[in-house]
């Protein structure tokens, strides 16, 4: 995926099955926000992977004060490239191996 | 520990803790 200078990994172990995970967002590169950034540390959060959107989760974190209005489209697509990567490896698993 | 919460009015909590250095990019 492409570099968007902000990293999102799961925060947990993924078995395959919960529709909820945690996920651990943060800053890896302050050049590419436009915004000016608070560094306030890695960000924890739980996403559900069948119901949510990563827009409605950048929107909740720019109005808690993470990121500014700015940034909300470069945070969303981090989060969305990395869910992406979650339900790909799922569909892997699934049809894949045994 | 620095771990801070942060619950917005939606419903989720966010938990922020400091980030390794190990896993910042060289600047």
């Amino acid at each position: 995926a492409e570099d968007t200078g902000v990293r999102v990994e799961l925060a947990e172990e993924d078995d395959g099955k919960k529709t909820s995970i945690a996920l651990r967002l943060w800053v890896e590169d302050q050049k590419k926000l436009k915004g000016k950034y608070k560094d306030s540390g890695a960000i924890e959060f739980t996403f559900d992977l069948e119901r949510e959107v990563p827009d409605a989760v950048a929107q909740e974190m720019v109005e808690s004060g993470f990121f500014l209005e700015c940034d909300m489209k470069l945070v969303s697509k981090s989060i969305r490239d990395r869910v992406a990567l979650i339900k790909w490896h799922r569909e892997r698993v699934v049809t894949g191996g045994e | 520990s620095s771990t801070t919460q942060v619950v917005h009015s939606a419903g989720r909590r966010f938990i922020v803790s400091p980030v390794p250095e190990s896993r910042l990019k060289e600047q």
